[in-house]
C-alpha cells in the first residue's frame, strides 16, 4: 500500500515517530534531506570489499593483456576477441529458456607465442549466475603458464587464484597488479 | 524489501513495516 514503507534499523524509529503525522512520501523526503528532528543521518554506504570482484579482475586482466603480450615479445599484435553462447538444455527446457554459458575469449598470438584470456559465465538464467571463471594462459618459448580466477561461492568475490607464480617475471607483476 | 530512506536491503520482517497517515 502507498501509505506503508519498509525501514532499516537506523531509520525505523524515526519513521515510526513521524508515521502519525506525516505521509510516507513526506517522511522519506524529510529523512533524506536530514531536517526531520530525530531523524538520524543515513548510514554510510558499506565500505568497499577488501577483495575485488571477479568481474573487476576480469576487466583488469583484459586491459592488461596487451602489456602482458608485450612482456613475452608480442608487441603491436592485434588482439582477436570471440564471443559465443552455448545453450545447455535441461529438464525439457531448450533455448532461450534453458541455462547457457557465455564465453568471451581474447587472443594475442604471433609466431609461436600466445596470450589468451577466456572469461566464462555460466548462467542459470539472465538474472542468475551459476559460475564464473577467468583463465589467462601464456604460451611462449620457455614459458607455459596458466592463471585461473574463479568466482567465489555465493558471492561476486574472487574465490580462487592459481598459477600466477608460473608467469615470467614481467608478466607476473602485471597480473598481480590486475588482481589487487 | 529495501529501506525507503537509504535503500539498504531488508529481511522481510513485519516490525520494520511502518504505516503512515494517508495523503
Amino acid at each position: 500500500p502507498e501509505n506503508q514503507g519498509w525501514f532499516c534499523d537506523v531509520h525505523v524509529a524515526a519513521a515510526r515517530a513521524l508515521s502519525a503525522t506525516s505521509t510516507l512520501a513526506d517522511a522519506v523526503r524529510a529523512a533524506r534531506s536530514g531536517d526531520a528532528s530525530g531523524m538520524p543521518e543515513p548510514s554510510p554506504p558499506p565500505a568497499d570489499p577488501a577483495e575485488p570482484s571477479w568481474e573487476t579482475v576480469a576487466q583488469s586482466l583484459r586491459s592488461t593483456l596487451p602489456a602482458l603480450a608485450a612482456a613475452i615479445g608480442l608487441d603491436d599484435v592485434r588482439p582477436v576477441t570471440e564471443s559465443t553462447r552455448e545453450w545447455t538444455p535441461m529438464d525439457g527446457a531448450g533455448p532461450p529458456w534453458c541455462p547457457y554459458i557465455d564465453r568471451v575469449t581474447t587472443v594475442i598470438e604471433h609466431d609461436g607465442a600466445r596470450v589468451s584470456l577466456a572469461i566464462e559465465r555460466a548462467h542459470w538464467n539472465d538474472d542468475e549466475l551459476a559460475r564464473a571463471d577467468v583463465r589467462l594462459a601464456v604460451d611462449a618459448p620457455g614459458v607455459a603458464a596458466s592463471v585461473s580466477v574463479a568466482r567465489g561461492p555465493g558471492g561476486d568475490s574472487v574465490g580462487e587464484v592459481r598459477g600466477v607464480d608460473a608467469l615470467p617475471e614481467g608478466a607476473r607483476s602485471l597480473v598481480r597488479e590486475a588482481l589487487s | 524489501p529495501s529501506c525507503e530512506v537509504c535503500g539498504v536491503d531488508l529481511d522481510d520482517t513485519a516490525d520494520r513495516l511502518v504505516t503512515f497517515v494517508l495523503a
